[in-house]
């Protein structure tokens, strides 16, 4: 037989060698493919949500810009005419997206009064809103996950010291 | 350079440079933008920067510099997290590009791209000698963030849609990736992931490959392809991978798989010239380019029994080869006597002679001009099948045989040692693609070198360079599989009666589990 | 072996290694600026 690397000999190296040390034969035996993180069986097109070679999973709908027309941008003509929300009428979910989303803005002092208002409190150190589960006495919490955006709960010894107390809203409406 | 730079040149270009950041930073000023633009203009203009060509070319060289710089300080600051970083740096550089952007679209008369593109290229290739100017003086300190940004940015804006950029999409298409193929990663190995991914970023190929029309942006992109494989070839000779190499090799799969996935009919057209870049142990990355085959094909599954492959249609049509391979025959009076060959089958000392035009060193790993090896097969397959469609037939394992086509082919089964025959075979098996006329020649011409051979070494390495390209991980091209599905299954061949076969458990096994999916 | 030429490309490879592109280095910037700024409590969330 062929006594060097181009015969079948050559080929058993390859074969012996995965068993022991798969990463000397990645270029030889191949990797599946599948792993990479694109859907190869998709139907449509893979290249408009393509999020690049060393990325393991296609862009998200979020992550793929879309050109509106300029007439769509208009945050900056309307922004100081729109009516203030009314927080007291707005689901919970909601005041936790004003309180997620106004950084370093009023709004987010007062969507975290309005949650105070309705029995939430923000636990300093957790860094997360919690509420008491109705009926139950036992140490049982509700917390908003932000991560996933629900409402979970959990166990929870809690230090009174450590709940915020409600914001000054009145005192930020006067220094601004 | 800076020396020849007029006196307060730089001052003036930092001044106007921060006032135009700072006005692009402010989120309000979308609805005025073309008065703000105009206005800046007219300020750029008294400040002299728009007087010649000379004092604009300075004038981007500097403020290049300056947000290079900039990203420098910024990433070499402790006090900074990677995100404040970033967020700074982007700051600067999302500025500088959108007013290139804008002196791009704005310049010039109307209907009148020159200058536009002119200006394009101009800024393209002044970035592109600073980032080499910054490689070499920072060597592996380099950072890639600035400009990587600058090209994604302004590739963005302006593939952004507006009718005058539009209209300008092949030229700005062009300008963007002869700028990348100068930034291969050969020449600037520092930048090689950020190349990557701009050659690879979602609108970059879909506007190249899909939305440029009849094609023109395929041989551009052919040309990247190219400049990745050759790249990459001298890391992957070896059989570990380091870690960088990896990340790399495993991002060019993802892009292939794309390109089969969306753009197989570009695959198919150039993958004479992918093949010959990359190297013969790269099986699965080579598989992926001949495993393609146009989206309007209905491939017959290569297990069906009794399959005529010789009475389907797609068998008397040519692929598009969108490669000048005969020019790989080289030099010119080789090329001339293998015509004559090839006609009159003289002179019988050519064929002798034929070795020594391929072996080129006596170096381990590259004896062998690989390009010329592919190129004779090809040129003389073709010829081949001219030559048997010139008399009315279709060629099959019996027609190939007695005549100078296969006189070659034997000849370098034989004559070549073992390494120079098994990039022969590869050069043959390279070929062995979707149904059409050179997969079904090359086909039977290897399955008639397997059964002509004179020693059972040749059959050997013939089974082995065809058994490798299958044991690898999918995908597998059809004309491999309806090649060996006939080479085990057809007695003629005898496959199963060759020592070779079973030399090893393992081998017996792997040719008795193929066998098995076969039948 | 690799030739010194590709041997210097590896090195510079590995060093780009260390500091790879992220997604959102393609991405534009989304700028964020508080419409009624107002201090807020360390606490809160600041991004």
């Amino acid at each position: 037989m062929v006594n060097n690397q181009f015969g079948m000999v050559g080929l058993l190296t390859f074969i012996r060698a995965a068993e022991s040390d798969p990463n000397l034969v990645t270029l030889a035996l191949g990797n599946d493919l599948t792993g990479l993180g694109l859907n190869l069986n998709s139907q449509e097109s893979l290249h408009p949500t393509f999020a690049g070679p060393f990325a393991d999973h296609p862009c998200r709908v979020q992550d793929v810009e879309c050109n509106v027309p300029t007439e769509y941008l208009i945050n900056y003509a309307i922004k100081d005419k729109l009516s203030a929300p009314i927080l007291n009428k707005l689901q919970e979910d909601l005041l936790f997206f004003l309180f997620y989303t106004n950084i370093g803005d009023i709004w987010q002092m007062m969507a975290a009064a309005e949650l105070y208002g309705r029995d939430w409190r923000f636990h300093i150190e957790e860094k997360i809103w919690i509420t008491r589960i109705p009926g139950n006495n036992q140490g049982k919490f509700y917390y908003f996950d932000a991560q996933s955006w629900k409402r979970m709960s959990k166990d929870f010894q809690i230090d009174a010291e450590k709940l915020d107390k409600c914001p000054n809203i009145s005192a930020l409406v006067n220094m601004n | 350079n800076d020396c020849d730079d007029p006196p307060g040149l730089q001052e003036k270009t930092e001044f106007l440079l921060k006032d135009w950041v700072s006005i692009y930073n402010q989120s309000n000023n979308l609805s005025r933008e073309t008065k703000i633009f105009t206005s800046f203009v007219q300020k750029m203009n008294m400040y002299g920067i728009l007087k010649t060509d000379d004092l604009i070319t300075r004038f981007f060289r500097q403020a290049t510099q300056i947000c290079i710089d900039l990203v420098y300080r910024i990433l070499n600051d402790p006090s900074n997290s990677p995100l404040q970083a970033r967020t700074k740096i982007f700051h600067w550089i999302d500025a500088f590009v959108h007013l290139i952007a804008l002196l791009v679209r704005h310049s010039g008369e109307a209907g009148n791209p020159t200058t536009k593109i002119n200006l394009l290229n101009k800024v393209l290739g002044i970035v592109l000698g600073i980032l080499l100017q910054d490689q070499e003086l920072h060597g592996t300190a380099f950072q890639q963030l600035g400009y990587h940004r600058f090209f994604v940015m302004l590739f963005l804006e302006l593939s952004s849609p507006d009718a005058v950029l539009e209209s300008l999409m092949l030229s700005i298409m062009t300008a963007f990736s002869h700028t990348y193929h100068l930034l291969n990663p050969a020449l600037a190995p520092g930048f090689c992931y950020a190349w990557l991914e701009l050659i690879s970023h979602r609108i970059f190929i879909g506007r190249i490959l899909a939305q440029i029309p009849q094609q023109k942006g395929w041989p551009l992109y052919s040309q990247l392809l190219l400049d990745l494989f050759r790249y990459l070839a001298p890391f992957l000779r070896n059989a570990e991978l380091a870690k960088p190499v990896q990340l790399l090799y495993k991002g060019t799969l993802r892009v292939l798989l794309v390109l089969l996935h969306d753009f197989p009919e570009f695959l198919c057209d150039y993958h004479f010239g992918f093949c010959d870049a990359i190297p013969p142990n790269c099986i699965q990355m080579r598989n992926i380019i001949l495993a393609a085959f146009p989206r309007n094909m209905r491939l017959p599954d290569p297990f069906t029994p009794n399959l005529k492959v010789d009475m389907l249609a797609e068998t008397a049509t040519a692929p598009k080869i969108c490669s000048n391979y005969v020019f790989n025959i080289q030099p010119a009076n080789f090329k001339k006597d293998l015509d004559s060959y090839l006609k009159a089958r003289a002179p019988v000392t050519f064929l002798s002679e034929l070795r020594s035009h391929l072996q080129i060193s006596n170096e381990p790993g590259s004896r062998y001009n690989i390009p010329l090896m592919n190129a004779l097969v090809l040129y003389v397959g073709t010829q081949a099948i001219s030559h048997i469609r010139s008399k009315n037939f279709v060629p099959n394992t019996s027609n190939i045989a007695h005549s100078a086509h296969m006189d070659i082919f034997q000849n370098l089964a034989v004559d070549l040692d073992t390494e120079g025959r098994y990039l022969f075979l590869n050069a043959i098996a390279n070929q062995l693609r979707y149904p059409n006329s050179h997969t079904h020649y090359f086909s039977c011409a290897v399955l008639h070198l397997f059964a002509e051979a004179n020693s059972e070494a040749i059959q050997e390495q013939i089974t082995r360079v065809l058994l490798e390209r299958l044991i690898v991980n999918r995908p597998h091209p059809w004309g491999l599989l309806i090649t060996f599905i006939e080479l085990i299954k057809n007695p003629i061949y005898k496959f199963w009666d060759h020592d070779f076969v079973h030399c090893a458990p393992e081998i017996s096994r792997l040719f008795e589990s193929v066998a098995r999916s076969c039948m | 072996p690799l030739h010194k030429d590709h041997q210097l490309q590896f090195k510079m490879m590995e060093a780009a290694y260390y500091h790879l592109p992220t997604p959102a280095d393609s991405e534009r910037l989304n700028i964020y600026l508080p419409r009624t700024p107002v201090p807020t409590p360390q606490h809160y969330p600041q991004q």
